[in-house]
């Protein structure tokens, strides 16, 4: 479903290149739970930006259900990729990138303006009870905790049924049980839905529930 | 050496009144290494924030080494309170707040341009290489991934050789290996120099590493 070939991000500074990402090639296939660990600074973050259409990579190959996304002498148009991201993929950032001025409501409800599945109105809501912000619905995002911004990310990514999740760190900033109930709703999701799920991910427990897990070392990628 | 008593922090917003902190009292002695722990929410960010003079309580008292900080009566001036913190404490914040326009060393350098102890100019450098920053000490906050900017922010709280650190979530963003690292850091910090710790942690491993566990709820605290 999702498939990388010698993919590569290279970032030039001055005279020093840095290898974020050096030649990964891989296969996710459609509804597969994959784990991404490793070092800080690996290249994780990076890898899982190019996987989910958000950055372009220096050379090699991207290719989503057969489709050609980068590489081999076909470029996407700015237009189509856009249409990719907000048709197939959920995104939760490592930073949340809450929009400040936006409620909690409101910043999880967000992805819909853009693009809607039918019946996703009910998700919104669905979503804020699942992950205990009930309360918290009408704070703007310097109103509440930091595990807080987190579950309201986990949220947003998931509100409009996604294809495929990708989970840049999400449960970094929360608490144990926290942390296991966000495990089982993504194995839930991954289960009975076929949601196909990338995640990042420090903690080892949380990297189990993956059927997969790829570490990460010096922006290579080995599977474990 | 820090000492609360009956601090309260309450949030009002429009009918709705939040007990962020609800009269917790507790001593933490000079040198003490204290974990606290909790579930996201309990008010774990808002009560380190009122022990490091970073906020007012709405009502309680705090004192610091037999003097009033807040509460009894007697407000510290703005110009007094702001040396108080910058002489005595070291901040790593659950989100990290580099400056964006300042590189790796500068930003860890940034808390000498405002007081500076004898002989800390060497401690940057010292700091950037426990860390594993030296490869990225020219990058900015942009240009570095999650785990790095939390690891900044460690070095730039500790740069002054403050008398207490105040640590909010200081691993989240980072892998087993260098949380361990950190956590030793911390540890030999605390034994050979008698650096006084409170820390916010959701790593049990981690909040372990101190002498003394206080456990938050909704906004009240428990000696575990
Ligand atoms: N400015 C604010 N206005 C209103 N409520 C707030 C504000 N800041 C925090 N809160 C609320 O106060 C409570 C305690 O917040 P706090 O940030 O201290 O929690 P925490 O224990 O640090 O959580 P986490 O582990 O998620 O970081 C939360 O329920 C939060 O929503
Ligand atoms: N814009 C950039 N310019 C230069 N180097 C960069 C840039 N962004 C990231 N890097 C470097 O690329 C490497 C990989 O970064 P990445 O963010 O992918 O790591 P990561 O595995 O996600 O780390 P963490 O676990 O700390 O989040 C790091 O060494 C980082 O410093
Ligand atoms: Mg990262
Ligand atoms: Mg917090």
């Amino acid at each position: 479903s999702l498939e990388a070939r010698e993919l590569t991000r290279v970032y030039r500074m001055g005279s020093e290149e840095i290898r974020a990402v050096d030649g990964v090639s891989l296969t996710i296939g459609r509804g597969e739970f994959v784990s991404f660990v490793g070092p800080s600074g690996s290249g994780k973050t990076t890898l899982v930006n190019l996987l989910g259409c958000l950055d372009n990579p220096t050379s090699g190959e991207l290719h989503l259900a057969g489709r050609s996304i980068f590489g081999s002498g076909h470029i996407l148009s700015e237009k189509d990729l856009t249409r990719v991201r907000r048709e197939l993929f959920g995104y939760i950032f490592q930073n949340f990138y809450l929009i400040p001025t936006l409620t909690v409501r409101e910043n999880v409800a967000l992805p819909l303006a853009f693009y809607r599945k039918p019946e996703t109105e009910e998700e919104v809501d669905r979503l804020i009870g699942m992950l205990g912000l009930e309360q918290r619905r009408n704070h703007l995002p310097r109103q509440i905790s930091g595990g807080e911004m987190q579950r309201v990310a986990i949220a947003r990514a998931l509100v409009n049924r996604p294809e495929i999740l990708l989970a840049d760190e999400p449960t970094g900033n929360l608490d144990t049980k926290r942390t296991e109930e966000i495990g089982e709703v993504l194995q839930e999701l991954n289960r009975s839905r076929g949601l196909t799920i990338v995640m990042v991910t420090h903690n080892p427990g949380l990297a189990r529930l993956g059927e997969r897990i790829v570490e990460m070392r010096d922006g290579r990628a080995f599977e474990a």
